[in-house]
């Protein structure tokens, strides 16, 4: 399982 | 990144140069919530915190925070000082620390971790969702508003409205789902909607922004 990126919105 | 992503964060961008611009052609603040506008210095100073550390996210992503910390920072200071006989602290009234308060509760109950970073941005997520509050209050109050000032309401809710199809289609072709950040986005849509609709009948077709 692919760790969840970090926030990549604004 | 897509075409909704893009747009919405321009409006946003663009709806802070509307109201800098509102200010400086009525040379007053009248008509704008100075509690709504500390609320969102909050919610950029709370979710930006990462532009300390992660400079490798992208300098879209890193210019358009400080751009939002900054100019934020900058409309209360103008309002504060250059344009404050406009101030009226008698209309400006809504319990921000309500809001505040659940934003808060939000964050602590239902965070992705418990970390003070995320635990922080799950309550600028909540807070910006409800931020608009005191400047809708405000409208309501004095039931009209100056034609640029509903441009800039128009610009800044339509950001996080455009972000909705954003993450509809960040969930089908990407497999990425945010679900705080999108049920707050929803509640957030929700909260313009009765302007939307004032805005789309009467501003768009050249009358005054009236309450009826």
């Amino acid at each position: 399982v692919e760790e969840k990126k970090g926030h990549d919105e604004l | 990144m897509n075409l909704f992503r893009i747009l919405g964060d321009l409006s946003h961008l663009v709806s802070i140069f509307i109201l800098l611009q509102k200010m400086r052609s009525t040379r007053s603040c009248a008509g704008i919530s100075l509690r709504t506008q500390i609320l969102y210095l909050m919610v950029y100073c709370t979710r930006y915190l990462d532009i300390f550390w992660t400079f490798n996210a992208s300098l879209y992503n890193s210019s358009m925070k400080l751009v939002f910390i900054l100019s934020t920072a900058y409309t209360i200071y103008l309002m504060r000082t250059v344009y404050k006989t406009a101030l009226d602290p008698q209309i400006d009234t809504f319990a921000t620390y309500y809001l505040v308060g659940g934003a808060g509760l939000l964050a602590v109950l239902f965070p992705y971790k418990y970390t003070v970073y995320e635990v922080l941005w799950s309550f600028s997520i909540w807070l910006e969702s409800v931020a608009i509050l005191p400047q809708l209050f405000m409208l309501q109050r004095t039931g009209e508003a100056e034609t640029i000032t509903t441009h800039y309401l128009f610009a800044l809710g339509a950001y996080r409205a455009l972000y909705i199809p954003n993450w509809l289609y960040r969930w089908f072709l990407e497999g990425h789902f945010d679900p705080i950040a999108t049920v707050a986005g929803i509640i957030q849509t929700l909260l313009y909607s009765d302007f939307f609709y004032i805005y789309y009948t009467k501003v768009l077709k050249g009358k005054k922004f009236e309450l009826p």
